[in-house]
C-alpha cells in the first residue's frame, strides 16, 4: 500500500499544501533568483539549511561558475508617429545601450525570412520582430537569435515580440545568444500589443522612431552551487534515481512557476518518503540546479562531474514546465522501460492520472537522456504556463496548492518505486 | 547487483509487473 500511503499523505494528509507553503516562504522572502544575483545566493543558503533541517542525507553544495548579468534601468519610448512609453524587458546576456540610448527608425518584420528579404532596409534601424506564436520551441528562436540575425543585416538594436500566446501588456524576458563573428547589439522583448501595433503602423507606411535605453551589463562569471540531498539506498546505495528542478529564475515576478514549483515538488518527494519512514533500495537524489535559465549551466557542470557513474543512474527526472494539474508523465527510454513506467503509473489510478507520454525531457536532464539514461518529466496543464512564464506575472498567486499536492504525489510515487525496484530500468 | 552494466533485464516483465503491483 505504499503508493496509496504516499497519495494519502501528499493530497489528503498532514503533508497537503506543504510544498506550496514552503515555496511561498522562499519566494516571499527572497523574490526572484537571477543567475549571479544575491537573491539566488540567499536562496541557495536557505535551501541548503532547510534540506539539512529536513534530516535528508548527504546534503551538500557542488560548485558551479555561472553567468552574472544585470539588466539595470531600461526603457523604450516611441517618439514617432506619437509619444508612447512601451513596456520592455531586456534579454539575458544582452549588452546595454549608450547612456543616451539608441534612437532609430524601426523596421518591422514578421519572420527571419522577411528580414533576409528586406535586408537592405535594415541598416541603422531597430528591427522589431512581430513573429506569430506557433509553439514555444519554434517561436523562442526569435528571442534566442533575433539580435544576431538583425545585426547581420546592419541593425543597431532588436525588439522582439514576447514569446507568449496571450498578453495583458506583459513583456516576457529570456536568454539570448550572441555569435562571435557578428556585432553585438542590444536586444529586448516588447509586448505582443506593441509589436502588433507597430506592424499595423508600418503596413500603413507610417514611419516609426524609437528611443531604446538599456543599462544592461555583463560581469565576470561568479560562484554558485547545485544543491544535492539524498535518501541513501538501503540495498544499492551507489545506484541513483535523480529527481530535480531548478532554483534559479529570471529577475521578474517571483520565479514561482518557473521553476519554484518543480524544485519544491522534488524536495517534497524526499520529504514524503522520509515522513513515511521509507528507504528505497537505491539512492534517491534531489538536485536543485543553478543557472538553468542561462542554458543549463549547473546541469552541465553536474553532468561533467558525475557522468563517470552514468551506468548507475536508473532514471533522471525533472519538473520544469509548471506544477499545475498533471496530465501524466513524459518519458524517454527503451520500450521495456516504458512498459515498466506504464505499470508504475497505474499505481496512480486513485488520482486518475496514469498516462505515460513521449518526450521526457528537461534542460537539466537532457545530457543524461542523450547518453541513454531513461528520463521523465512532469506534464501538466500548460494552458496558463506560457502566459506567465518569464514575466512579472510569474508569482505564487498563479499557483494552486491542491494541484501542487497532486504533482508532488505523482513525482513521489514514480521516483520511489523506480528507486525501490529490484532492477534498474532497462536501457536500449 | 542489478547494475546497468549487464544491460539486460534479469526478470521477466510479468515478475516486474507483479513487483510494481505490490506498491499499489
Amino acid at each position: 500500500d505504499i503508493a496509496k500511503a504516499i497519495i494519502e499523505l501528499a493530497v489528503y494528509g498532514k503533508a497537503q499544501n506543504r510544498s506550496y507553503d514552503r515555496l511561498a516562504l522562499l519566494v516571499d522572502t527572497v523574490g526572484p533568483r537571477l543567475s549571479g544575483s544575491k537573491n539566488l545566493e540567499m536562496a541557495i543558503r536557505i535551501m541548503y539549511q532547510s534540506l539539512k533541517d529536513n534530516d535528508l542525507e548527504n546534503v551538500h553544495l557542488e560548485l558551479v561558475k555561472i553567468p552574472h548579468w544585470e539588466r539595470g534601468e531600461e526603457s523604450a519610448v516611441m517618439l514617432k508617429p506619437r509619444f508612447h512609453e512601451m513596456a520592455v524587458l531586456g534579454l539575458g546576456s544582452s549588452i546595454g545601450t549608450p547612456s543616451e540610448g539608441i534612437t532609430a527608425e524601426v523596421l518591422v518584420v514578421n519572420s527571419f525570412d522577411e528580414l533576409r528579404r528586406r535586408a537592405p532596409e535594415a541598416k541603422g534601424k531597430i528591427v522589431v520582430y512581430n513573429q506569430p506564436y506557433l509553439n514555444y520551441s519554434r517561436t523562442v528562436q526569435y528571442r534566442f537569435r533575433g539580435a544576431v540575425e538583425a545585426a547581420k543585416v546592419g541593425a543597431v538594436a532588436s525588439l522582439i515580440r514576447s514569446v507568449t500566446p496571450f498578453s495583458i501588456y506583459s513583456p516576457h524576458t529570456g536568454i539570448q545568444k550572441y555569435q562571435d563573428d557578428v556585432p553585438k547589439i542590444p536586444t529586448a522583448c516588447i509586448t505582443v500589443e506593441d509589436a502588433e501595433m507597430m506592424s499595423r503602423m508600418a503596413s500603413r507606411g507610417v514611419k516609426i522612431v524609437i528611443r531604446l535605453k538599456m543599462g544592461a551589463r555583463n560581469y565576470p562569471d561568479t560562484d554558485s552551487f547545485n544543491i544535492v540531498a539524498e535518501i541513501t539506498g538501503r540495498k544499492y546505495p551507489e545506484q541513483v534515481v535523480l529527481v530535480s528542478g531548478h532554483l534559479d529564475s529570471w529577475d521578474v515576478g517571483q520565479g514561482a512557476i518557473d521553476d519554484g514549483g518543480g524544485a519544491f515538488i522534488s524536495w517534497e518527494a524526499l520529504s514524503l518518503i522520509r515522513d513515511l519512514g521509507l528507504r528505497p533500495k537505491r539512492t534517491l537524489r534531489l538536485v536543485l540546479w543553478t543557472a538553468e535559465e542561462q542554458g543549463g549551466i549547473g546541469a552541465f557542470q553536474y553532468y561533467e562531474l558525475h557522468k563517470v557513474n552514468i551506468s548507475n543512474y536508473s532514471l533522471v527526472m525533472e519538473s520544469d514546465a509548471g506544477t499545475f494539474l498533471p496530465t501524466g508523465l513524459q518519458f524517454t527510454g527503451s520500450d521495456k522501460a516504458r512498459a515498466i513506467m506504464k505499470e508504475i503509473m497505474n499505481l496512480l489510478q486513485p488520482l486518475n492520472i496514469t498516462q505515460v507520454l513521449n518526450h521526457g525531457e528537461g534542460e537539466d536532464i537532457n545530457l543524461w537522456i542523450q547518453a541513454g539514461v531513461p528520463g521523465a518529466s512532469l506534464l501538466d496543464n500548460l494552458y496558463k504556463y506560457f502566459f506567465f512564464h518569464h514575466s512579472h506575472g510569474d508569482t505564487l498567486t498563479v499557483m494552486d496548492p491542491k494541484q501542487m499536492n497532486i504533482a508532488a504525489a505523482i513525482w513521489t510515487v514514480v521516483s520511489y518505486v523506480v528507486a525501490d525496484l529490484e532492477e534498474m530500468l532497462p536501457r536500449s | 547487483q542489478a547494475t546497468y552494466k549487464n544491460a539486460t533485464c534479469q526478470k521477466t516483465f510479468q515478475k516486474i509487473q507483479k513487483e510494481i503491483a505490490s506498491y499499489g
